[in-house]
């Protein structure tokens, strides 16, 4: 079963100003960061019950916790898989989803399965030593709803990034 | 290409091909046109001086000059344009790169920066900001948010209800910003917002700058007893700037909107095939 509690009582210590602006000892810092993480693992469970209960589909809901930093096992590791965003917001949401990917050329289909546009980009050489790449495809998702786009791999080699992917300038 | 351009149909950005850095925004819906200049600076953090023993510390921010120094004048540049988004990518050293993006059908400019681990070998601790310098005159005048609400106007050594003795220069003038930040001339506006709360002025006229990260490595004595310094390494921070120039008149508009939903994002998860049926009961 789910629980947003942890959670809530984790946000409630992090409204302490120490939390928002960093005034406190190391260990304390590192405190507040493990309430997160501890708060989010059941929370997540939550939000896969709700999104059960609202799809009419039972499935294995993975949350990519560190996509910040481009790195997402469920989506670079996967061949299909869906994409379900939830629009907090109390209108309709544009927005362009990237997501970290292994080289290749995707699919991407909107809630009505129709094909849309999408893009597999090179992530900045700064952030990795090897290269990666994120798939990114425009989403529309209804007022406090949300919408299902799906993704699959066509094949493992992406031409159409290479050859508009400019290589960094050998440094002066 | 000697001019490096990324655009839609609403906004153009154009960077000098020399230094790799942005030189200009325009609103290509407004027909706006403004000069930006943005790069990264850092501040040498105050171990104390002669006129006070205050360390620029966890609680205190007290550089020891009021002009910061560049991280670097040029950055290494990589262009990437696709149908659905336009990308800079540029590197300003081992410790500090940004991407500015444009995708297709946005009205704000997207500046995703990334700082850290802070270099401190040298004994100095930093205090990083990202500056944008205009040529717009704002009187030293800009506002900043008050959690996501009041927008307040500041101005340059002024408090509206006492009489001010600045003795912090810069520290003086900085401001939270817990959403947005913007400057203007009354024509124009020039607004950044954030993805977390940050500290933020505008020193010069026409000059906008928020504090990305920092790293010091004296204890300001205000109670935690530690250096603000990461063990180990140091820690690397990224986040994100978004940028609108509009006229005066709808700024509010696209600000309010795009910080509702900067600040609600969209969550997503996926889910891989094989789903089964589900019902409550």
């Amino acid at each position: 079963s789910g629980d947003s509690a942890p959670l809530n009582e984790a946000m409630a210590v992090l409204q302490h100003h120490d939390a928002v602006t960093g005034t406190a000892r190391q260990n304390v810092v590192n405190d507040y960061a493990k309430q997160l993480a501890a708060g989010w693992g059941p929370c997540e469970v939550l939000v896969s019950n709700a999104l059960a209960r609202l799809s009419l589909y039972k499935q294995n809901f993975s949350f990519c916790r560190e996509i910040n930093i481009s790195i997402c096992p469920a989506s670079q590791t996967s061949e299909h898989f869906r994409v379900i965003i939830y629009n907090p917001v109390g209108r309709k949401v544009d927005l362009m989803v990237r997501l970290p990917v292994s080289e290749g050329i995707f699919l991407v289909k909107d809630p009505n399965d129709r094909r849309i546009s999408s893009n597999v980009v090179m992530v900045p050489s700064a952030y990795s030593k090897t290269y990666q790449w994120e798939l990114l495809f425009p989403a529309s998702v209804p007022a406090l709803g949300f919408s299902i786009y799906s993704v699959n791999k066509m094949s493992g080699h992406n031409h159409q990034a290479h050859n508009l992917t400019a290589r960094p300038k050998k440094s002066k | 290409s000697r001019v490096l351009v990324i655009e839609n149909k609403y906004i153009r950005a154009t960077f000098d091909s020399d230094t790799g850095l942005l030189r200009k925004i325009e609103n290509l819906e407004q027909n706006i046109s403004l000069p930006v200049r943005q790069g990264f600076f850092w501040y040498n953090a105050s171990a104390g001086d002669e006129e006070s023993p205050q360390a620029s510390g966890a609680y205190i921010f007290r550089p020891s000059h009021r002009k910061p120094l560049p991280v670097s004048h040029w950055a290494q540049v990589t262009l990437v344009k696709t149908n659905l988004v336009q990308e800079v990518h540029q590197n300003f050293s081992a410790w500090c790169s940004q991407v500015i993006r444009l995708y297709e059908g946005q009205r704000h400019l997207e500046l995703e920066w990334t700082v850290g681990p802070i270099p401190v070998k040298d004994d100095w601790g930093k205090e990083v900001i990202s500056r944008f310098n205009t040529p717009m005159r704002t009187r030293g005048q800009f506002f900043t948010d008050s959690n996501g609400r009041e927008i307040l106007k500041r101005r340059d050594d002024f408090r509206p209800t006492w009489t001010l003795n600045q003795t912090e220069p810069v520290a003086g003038n900085y401001y939270p910003v817990n959403t947005r930040i913007y400057i203007t001339d009354g024509h124009m506006q020039l607004t950044v917002l954030t993805d977390r709360s940050q500290g933020g002025s505008s020193l010069l006229d026409g000059s906008l700058e928020l504090m990305v990260h920092r790293r010091l490595l004296v204890d300001d004595e205000r109670g935690v007893a530690e250096p603000l310094l990461e063990t180990d390494t140091g820690d690397k921070v990224r986040g994100r700037h978004l940028v609108i120039l509009s006229s005066v008149s709808d700024a509010a508009a696209r600000h309010r909107l795009l910080a509702e939903q900067e600040v609600l994002a969209p969550q997503v998860v996926l889910a891989h095939g094989g789903s089964s049926p589900y019902h409550s009961q």
